[in-house]
């Protein structure tokens, strides 16, 4: 899901 | 990965190794504030509880150890180190750093992305950081004069969020639905908290002297 794009930051 | 993400990453982690070559080299931790360094613990704690449930690169997972091991491990040798506990400055450091868990973790209750366990703990540990140079900021200002490793030290990890910024305004531009409201305004509190901080840390460098 697009929230997990953000989750791939540190 | 871009390259300012890349840049923001390996700022943050040069900021953490000069700070264990401080401590562990020269068995000082003078002029470092514990408190900080104990919120960025909680920082990572809450930020990576996903670091066994969701696999994103082994360059993430890498990164989150470290991150991980070096603000604990920075925490024990300041705690727990005899020699360098004892050029820890506990009379300086007092800023009262746990009023500022609770204000976080309850901003987090309320403004979040999703409502579950891991976003909102993930959230508060967006606010946290924001916020956890400040007891550093004012051991900085009590301790008038800091060597050059702990001026360094605060620099690149003031730093590293200003990259991040440029990372998001890069990916704002080139994937569509990259919005992180929460992420970005936090990142931008955290790099704007260290304003004066650049501004002094580049006047040394017109200057030649050390941080005022």
């Amino acid at each position: 899901s697009e929230n997990d794009v953000t989750k791939d930051e540190l | 990965m871009n390259i300012f993400r890349l840049a923001g990453d390996m700022t943050h982690l040069a900021s953490v190794l000069v700070l264990l070559l401080k401590i562990h080299t020269i068995k000082s931790c003078a002029g470092v504030s514990l408190r900080t360094q104990e919120l960025y613990a909680i920082v990572f704690a809450t930020r990576y509880l996903d670091i066994f449930t969701s696999f994103v690169s082994v360059y993430n997972t890498f990164m989150k150890l470290v991150f991980l091991g070096s603000s604990f491990s920075i925490v024990w040798y300041m705690r727990y180190h005899k020699a360098v506990h004892r050029t820890y400055d506990r009379e300086q450091d007092t800023f009262r750093h746990w009023f500022l868990v609770l204000p976080c973790l309850v901003l987090a209750l309320l403004i979040h992305e999703k409502f579950t366990f891991l976003e909102v703990l993930w959230t508060f540990s967006l606010y946290l950081e924001a916020v956890a140079i400040l007891p550093q900021l004012v051991l900085l200002q009590r301790t008038r004069n800091i060597d050059n490793l702990t001026g360094q030290y605060i620099f690149l990890l003031g730093g590293y969020r200003g990259l991040y910024i440029l990372n998001w305004i890069y990916r704002y531009f080139t994937e569509p639905h990259f919005v992180h409201w929460i992420t970005w305004i936090a990142g931008l509190v955290q790099t704007l908290l260290y304003a004066d901080f650049f501004y002094y840390y580049f006047l040394r460098f017109i200057g030649g002297r050390g941080v005022e």
